[in-house]
């Protein structure tokens, strides 16, 4: 597992930050940003693919009022792929029974999905080794969140109640912040050492204005908020003739 | 303890002020005065949250004023989170699709 690893660097991998407005579909809009960085890195083919479809075609019903990860991927297999988003755009509504996926061209396609073992140094060996998978955390801190890592407890972050589907996009470590730890050890003669936080970097779908451009950062190794109960990622694998992979996550 | 006994006036004024901040910021409006007395109080309460959530973390994070400060706990679950029915989370056993061959 290299130290450091962030998709977003390599040219092509990872498209712009949506914004699910009043449609609750991070889960369709995880699921695409999936399968839109994974065609990246194994096809060198940058493509955005169409997330109305997954919320249309959803076999559960109206994919406004939320939905899970594996029901994307089971839509992509039914449908034989995705449509581009510019052919058949994001409207933020659902409309059950209106399936347009027979009318449009399919620009991206899986061959199948699979669950990731829960355990941080083995989701961040996947992450720098096939590419970005997706997570479902509990969303209670991010309502507040700004900036920074947070470093959530089971108190203030229950990991049982996840409810938040984005996408695991790199790992890094950061300097922590002097006077917080000073102001949390005032009995303490000496300052505390700087030490640094590890961390997971995530893309989420409330558009690029929130968080820090629209991703967020959470420490890794403490299992904060749950992320590592579902890590689920497609596969998209190339055709045996062309095995060779091309582009590996830079540092 | 030293402000005690000052007029206490400008307080509300400042939470109303940092209110209307965030309206125009996230382009809010509320329906009638009700309406708006309610947000003005979730979001106090949502500052003193952050507030909490900035004084006990540990890492680097910043919590604050936020799109999402004039809705209470449960709205924002409802409206971001991925639940097909309130008040029920996603709780299904990991076992399920997992790498055991020959399960459902």
């Amino acid at each position: 597992v290299p130290p450091t690893c962030d998709w977003r660097k390599a040219a092509g991998i990872i498209s712009p930050v949506k914004d699910q407005k009043n449609c609750n579909c991070c889960w369709a809009i995880t699921a695409a940003g999936n399968i839109e960085s994974l065609w990246g890195i194994t096809f060198q083919k940058s493509v955005e693919v169409s997330v109305q479809q997954l919320l249309d075609c959803n076999r559960c019903g109206d994919g406004c009022k939320g939905g899970y990860i594996w029901d994307a991927f089971i839509t992509v297999l039914n449908d034989s792929g995705l449509a581009s988003e510019k052919d058949y755009p994001f409207r933020a509504t659902s409309r059950t029974h209106n399936c347009q996926a027979k009318k449009y061209k399919k620009v991206a396609w899986i061959q199948d999905f699979i669950m990731l073992p829960d355990c941080e140094q083995g989701i961040a060996r996947y992450l720098a080794t096939e590419g970005p998978i997706t997570v479902t955390i509990n969303v209670k801190l991010l309502q507040h969140y700004q900036k920074g890592v947070i470093k959530a407890t089971p108190t203030n972050c229950d990991p049982q109640h996840v409810d938040h589907s984005v996408l695991l996009v790199g790992f890094g470590k950061c300097k922590s912040v002097e006077g917080r730890q000073a102001a949390t050890s005032q009995s303490r003669p000496h300052p505390r050492p700087r030490h640094s936080i590890p961390y997971w970097i995530l893309k989420n779908s409330w558009g690029a204005s929130w968080g820090e451009e629209g991703y967020f950062r959470l420490h890794r190794g403490s299992n904060a908020c749950g992320i590592t109960k579902f890590p689920v990622t497609a596969r998209v694998v190339k055709p045996a003739k062309k095995q060779q992979k091309l582009v590996s996550c830079p540092p | 303890g030293s402000r005690r006994g000052q007029d206490p006036g400008p307080q509300p004024l400042k939470l109303k002020e940092v209110f209307t901040l965030f309206q125009i910021r996230y382009n809010r409006s509320y329906s009638n005065p009700a309406e708006y007395a309610r947000r003005l109080d979730i979001f106090a309460r949502n500052l003193a949250e952050a507030q909490r959530l900035q004084e006990e973390d540990l890492g680097t994070a910043e919590f604050g004023v936020t799109p999402f400060s004039d809705l209470t706990e449960e709205e924002f679950g409802q409206l971001y989170g991925l639940q097909r029915a309130a008040g029920r989370a996603l709780n299904v056993d990991r076992k399920v699709g997992s790498d055991e061959r020959g399960q459902t």
